[in-house]
């Protein structure tokens, strides 16, 4: 049980120190147990030091710092027991336009040896797509659409109001 | 193998009229008002390749997960998910280049409890059981972190240490 | 203090039943003491019907649809014993951009007798303000500078090249 | 009386030079990059207006919130806000058309605890608690929900109903 949890630790860590600098564009990062003798007594820290700055706990970084953490951390999950689809819905919420760009080019990349789904509500994210689908609601009822340009995307205002 | 198509009918805002979404290998991203049925869609796949847990798929209930009329209609009494995947490479154990999986709940009497379950194969009637085996064997579950919900970045930016290890401990 | 419970729970009721609907466009919602009669007991519910759908528990909406909910709540608590000034840090970060406009026009309003300050990633809040600020970083030091037009916004691509 | 400019040096991200944002009526928005040091803005506003508690400003201890010196540069020793309100309807209780409210840390010793908090308002010496009461009286205090941290609507819409009755519970 402790080996299994040591080893997972080792390879998630691994992963992590990778895609986070990656992530973030220049920092770095790391994690760490609590307990390293008895890991299940203590919990898992994460460190990260965003990119001109000093190193720091998770906690005191900004919120779009924090989801860059968040993100590198699953994805570092995500390498370690891959699988053939994956669904991330808004992971980019927090993140300005040009760190949301930096995740969708590497979902991109990642989309050439898995299949990728990507809720988003940011534009830049669908420059990205392969497939573009916009989705919308009429008297409560959805329905999908799949967009061949993006400049196709039904802006929401005609949208919004149709829904009245 | 990949997910080629997904077809959903009277599954939360999903109406009567069965919605088609196909898929293809890469990246497909999906965009929307707020409001508009872009999570539910995420949830109509962990309904078919996830476990029972409805919490996950914000309902109380699976009589929740059925459409229920919107605006101005009668809710249905049943609602149907059938995932289609590309199988030539055989990755899912079933002899078939498409294999599809459905899922349907049919409300059998007044209360939230009442509701039957109904899993199908290629047609065929299956289980529970058999779909998780497959699933697993395929490494579709989502048992991992592939279907990351909305807000679970926020939940581990937020997390203690303690409930980090915790993800450490379901991976072994 | 039963009392002044239950006066203060009318009190925000009223309000949110008078704001929700003009953040979500012709829904409607209310808040409910479980327990009315020893509020202490019970909790808040809080429920809504977007435009076009069902009345539902907060839990139940959309990402976006809650924080329309929450936003509502706040601005009910703000009205029950307001304030000369106000802060909101990125209250439309779950939000498409109509919603957020909705929301920005709501506080240009509000702003015509209370001061506000919000933080926002959305150009389109930034139509709406009197004054604009960017904030960039370089070397882990933060600095401020005043923008006349909102075309100057330091386009967060050059900031983010300088941060290296 | 409104809020017309805001000193700020050496808390948190914010240097030894001292950055000054001129405020006015009405509505000021600020934007940026992730990281750049709008909500340290706000935490600006919440040391001076703000209760004690450091975990709302997202330190451990006020040693936290001194400028820690970025990529390059050693640690400051001390750090500075001052908030200067407009005050021509005399709402705020002090005698004077502008009234400055400066709070300064100083690093005393070696430990995180060892910092000294100095309280002034137009350049005298005051206190903690004579803060406490000119904010209060004139509503500035921040109790209530008139600032509205990073995350606090999610915290909200994600609540249970015994949390949000507290809320109601502290208004009272
Ligand atoms: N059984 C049901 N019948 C009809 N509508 C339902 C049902 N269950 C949930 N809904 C509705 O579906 C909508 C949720 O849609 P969803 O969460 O997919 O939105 P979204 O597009 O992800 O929006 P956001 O951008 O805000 O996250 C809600 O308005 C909810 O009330
Ligand atoms: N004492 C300190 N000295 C130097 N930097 C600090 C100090 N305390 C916090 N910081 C840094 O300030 C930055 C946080 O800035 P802030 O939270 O204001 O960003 P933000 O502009 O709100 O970003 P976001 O859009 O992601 O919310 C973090 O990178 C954090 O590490
Ligand atoms: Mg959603
Ligand atoms: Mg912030």
């Amino acid at each position: 049980k402790k080996e299994k949890l040591m080893e997972v630790f080792e390879n998630i860590d691994l992963n992590f120190k990778e895609i986070y600098p990656k992530i973030c564009r220049n920092g770095e990062g790391y994690l760490h147990l609590e307990n390293k003798d008895e890991p299940f007594e203590g919990g898992l820290i994460i460190r990260a030091r965003p990119p001109g700055k000093k190193m720091r706990d998770i906690r005191y970084l900004s919120g779009g710092e924090k989801s860059q953490v968040a993100i590198a951390f699953i994805l570092a999950l995500q390498r370690y027991d891959p699988s053939p689809f994956y669904v991330l819905d808004e992971v980019d919420q927090n993140l300005d336009m040009v760190n949301s760009e930096v995740i969708a080019k590497m979902i991109k990349k990642n989309s050439a040896s898995a299949q990728f789904i990507m809720i988003s509500l940011h534009k830049i994210i669908m420059n990205f797509a392969d497939h573009l689908y916009a989705c919308y609601i009429k008297d409560g009822i959805s329905r999908m659409v799949a967009i061949q340009n993006i400049q196709d995307i039904p802006s929401y205002d005609e949208d919004e109001k149709d829904n009245e | 193998m990949y997910l080629k198509e997904v077809y959903m009918k009277n599954f939360k805002s999903f109406g009567k009229q069965t919605i088609v979404v196909k898929l293809s290998q890469g990246l497909t991203v999906v965009s929307g008002p707020n409001g508009s049925g872009k999570s539910n869609i995420s949830d109509a796949l962990l309904f078919v390749v996830g476990g029972q847990r409805t919490k996950k798929l914000r309902a109380d209930n699976y009589a929740g997960l059925i459409f229920d009329g919107g605006k101005k209609g009668k809710g249905a009494k049943s609602a149907e998910v059938k995932l289609i995947f590309s199988n030539d490479d055989r990755k899912i154990n079933v002899d078939s280049d498409l294999v599809e999986f459905t899922k349907k709940i049919k409300q059998k009497g007044k209360g939230p409890a009442d509701v039957k379950t109904y899993y199908y194969i290629n047609g065929r009637s299956s289980s529970r059981g058999e779909f998780h085996n497959i699933f697993s064997v395929a490494r579709l579950s989502s048992d991992g972190y592939n279907v990351v919900q909305q807000g679970t970045v926020n939940d581990i930016a937020d997390s203690t240490p303690k409930q980090r290890r915790g993800i450490l401990d379901d991976m072994a």
